[in-house]
């Protein structure tokens, strides 16, 4: 895809 | 009635062991459906170049072929150029609302640690609580994230936009009703003595040969997606047999097992592509060599391959637009709930600033 994921800033979220 | 909410709960080794297997899996799906997804761009590239299927089917050499009136059917069916216009036009708002709220929440920061820093720096070891650059670490980090993946945003902005320019004019052709459309395309000598010829009929065969393996592909693909395999019962019982999961050698194979008999049809398939696309660039030097080409044949040619990557690039310019526009809403939702997180501790720190302004003061 063309765009980031924004995968990693979700799974930041959950580890916070 | 009874549901027991625990029923999904497994040992921390399991989960740790399925999450590693699903990445694996959702790793092999992605690469073998990117494979197919570039097999399918090139294979429409070289049709383009050699402006196939048009050059067989136009026989006046006055009416715009066959193909291309699916291709500008099929742009207009998905909203045409207004589609792609509005879509462009909205992308810069999209950034910019993004990069307010990143900047308006790091501003809440910087503020409040100026003023943390000039207290501490006036009231010295009576300034007794962690300073604000301390607590404000993770945040800023966080923050730094999000304006990395802005700046990748920026970048792939910027490849859609340079791909619409570049291609808006042929999409907007493609896009007029067919007597625009046809007016549009030079007219040239009619290709009629070729249309028996055994070079156009071989042309014709492989085209159809190409259209099936694609058809194949999209089959391919929902099958691939569709497949669901739950790995659990197997982690569960290695465990209790072996104390231990050795999850890379239960994950491969499990994969081999489910999805090799796809990634074996997947190559035959673009290995299939390879070879009728090299027989079709054969037989399209033969075909071209027996062409009168003159200057308005080739005018004409030209204008048709332009028309036929219009098409292409306008599919994949509305996913493009499509994903950019998704990924701009769904970082706002983020960003949002990451400056509730800013403003929450950047009052919370002013009310405990205050408190403790007053205890000095009293002391």
């Amino acid at each position: 895809s063309l765009y980031p994921s924004l995968e990693d800033l979700k799974v930041d979220k959950v580890i916070q | 009635k009874y549901t027991d909410l625990f029923e999904k709960m497994v040992p921390l080794a399991i989960q740790q062991s399925l999450s590693i297997y699903n990445q694996r899996k959702a790793d092999l799906i992605n690469q073998t459906i990117a494979r197919m997804r570039d097999s399918t761009t090139l294979c429409n590239g070289v049709l383009a170049s050699l402006n196939l299927p048009a050059a067989i089917e136009d026989v006046s050499g006055d009416s715009v072929p066959q193909s291309i009136l699916q291709k500008s059917k099929a742009v207009i069916e998905q909203g045409g150029i207004q589609t792609i216009d509005q879509l462009i036009r909205d992308l810069p708002e999209l950034l910019q609302r993004n990069k307010e709220i990143l900047d308006e929440s790091l501003k809440f920061l910087d503020e409040e640690e100026a003023t943390d820093n000039d207290l501490k720096s006036k009231f010295k070891e009576r300034w007794q609580r962690t300073p604000s650059t301390e607590l404000y670490k993770p945040l800023r980090t966080e923050g730094s994230n999000f304006r990395n993946v802005l700046d990748k945003a920026i970048t792939a902005d910027a490849v859609v936009k340079e791909r619409y320019q570049s291609q808006r004019e042929a999409i907007a052709i493609l896009c007029k009703p067919e007597a625009e459309l046809n007016a549009a395309i030079p007219s040239a000598n009619p290709a009629k003595t070729m249309q028996g010829s055994e070079v156009v009929n071989t042309l014709k065969s492989l085209l159809a040969q190409l259209d099936e393996i694609k058809k194949e592909r999209e089959q391919l693909e929902n099958d691939i997606k569709s497949v669901n395999f739950d790995m659990t019962t197997k982690f569960l019982t290695a465990l209790a047999q072996d104390g231990a999961i050795n999850e890379e050698a239960l994950s491969v194979t499990e994969l081999d097992r489910v999805y090799g008999g796809y990634t074996d049809r997947v190559q035959r398939n673009l290995t299939k592509q390879e070879e009728i696309i090299s027989n079709i660039q054969v037989s399209h030097q033969e075909f071209s060599k027996m062409k009168q080409s003159n200057s308005e044949a080739n005018l004409r040619e030209e204008v048709l391959k332009k028309l036929a990557a219009g098409h292409d690039s306008y599919i994949e310019l509305v996913a493009n637009l499509r994903e950019g526009t998704k990924f701009y809403n769904d970082l706002t939702e983020i960003l949002l709930k990451f400056q509730g997180k800013c403003s929450d501790i950047v009052f919370a720190r002013k009310t405990e600033r205050d408190e403790l302004l007053k205890d000095l003061q009293q002391s």
